[in-house]
């Protein structure tokens, strides 16, 4: 189709220009170019996620880059969660209905 | 229940966004921030209540390994009350020395902590009533989260698996786009702009920083239990024997 081969204007940015911004606002250096195609593969990963979840989100959500999109789902959540799932509720956590309130 | 309700709205009642760094104490800085507000409603007096010391002395010992905010609660009954933010700060790790809340002055504490039904209904009139509460939600969404509200299914985000606590400063309804927007770009995906619709919504603060979401808040769809909510609805229970003009919650 011609119209897909004619300059309408910039380029879209390669993954990697993506990614090297992603670098530069987020302060993010990596060890070893092994590392660096790794994180570069994580992020091309939640970029493509973050496309998808846009595309089902039944709100307003708009989802995307941010500062956690060199990081796995694992990782994001051993990182940011609290992890331990509770085994249960101590006794003095007693269920109040709001109407309860204020009472003895 | 009124229709819409913003803490965030009245004076020094929500402090400042907190940033947890890779210290995983969510349920600390949940529970603070928790006891901040309730304290100001009650007391009308700001204080900034220190995470650091809901991390040394919570029953483990080590509160950047995880924790609940029951945790929080428990630990600030042991010790009568909590220091200041600005006497015992916030480091990002455990203190070597381990719980050092005997040295410090308490500047607010609290009588009880109670969870509350799993009703978004009743969450809603408590939240207006009493001021901001803690919840736990499943944060796999947030990861790549800019802005607008999040609606879930327990297909997107299981209700079940909750993982992250915040505190619930309000809910509105509306269109998603209006609330308070982050100072990023726009995201890399090249897609129409969803009509815009009215959806009801809880407004909620996190722990990562003012430059994450919206300026360090999100929010989510209220009414199907997004990310699991109503899990668990927790807050402190300040009870002043000063009683001050009550202080509503703005809408």
């Amino acid at each position: 189709d011609s119209l897909l081969t004619k300059d309408t204007g910039p380029r879209p940015l390669e993954l990697t220009e993506v990614f090297k911004l992603f670098q530069i606002k987020y302060n993010r250096s990596y060890t070893s170019p092994a590392e660096y195609a790794h994180r570069l593969n994580i992020f091309a990963h939640n970029l493509a996620q973050a496309q998808k979840l846009q595309e089902e989100d039944l709100g307003t959500a708009e989802f995307g880059e941010t500062p956690f999109s060199d990081l796995t789902e694992e990782e994001f959540g051993q990182l940011y969660g609290h992890q331990k799932a509770p085994e249960r509720i101590p006794d003095v956590v007693k269920k109040a209905g709001f109407e309860k309130w204020g009472q003895p | 229940v009124p229709s819409t309700c913003d803490w965030r709205k009245a004076r020094n009642i929500i402090s400042s966004i907190k940033n947890q760094k890779t210290c995983r104490c969510c349920w600390a800085i949940a529970a603070a921030d928790n006891i901040e507000s309730l304290w100001h409603i009650k007391t009308q007096e700001f204080v900034e209540v220190s995470v650091q010391e809901l991390l040394d002395c919570e029953r483990c010992g080590n509160g950047c390994n995880g924790g609940f905010v029951w945790d929080a609660y428990i630990a600030v009954l042991n010790n009568s009350g909590l220091a200041s933010e600005k006497d015992y700060p916030f480091k990002g790790y455990p203190n070597p020395h381990g719980c050092l809340a005997n040295r410090y002055k308490k500047v607010a504490w609290i009588q009880d902590f109670t969870m509350l039904d799993s009703d978004e209904q009743a969450i809603a009139g408590y939240l207006a009533a009493h001021g901001p509460i803690t919840v736990t939600i499943n944060m796999k969404l947030l990861q790549s989260y800019r802005k607008g509200v999040i609606k879930a299914t327990p297909t997107t985000c299981d209700p079940q698996h909750v993982d992250h606590s915040v505190l619930l400063v309000g809910f509105g309804k509306g269109k998603g786009e209006e609330g308070i927007q982050s100072g990023t770009v726009m995201s890399q995906t090249c897609k129409p702009r969803k009509p815009r619709r009215s959806v009801p919504y809880w407004i909620l603060k996190n722990s990562w920083g003012a430059k994450w979401g919206e300026k360090g808040y999100f929010r989510l769809y209220r009414g199907n239990n997004s990310c699991g909510i109503t899990k668990y609805p927790i807050t402190a229970r300040l009870d002043h024997s000063v009683k001050k003009l009550p202080i509503s919650c703005p809408p």
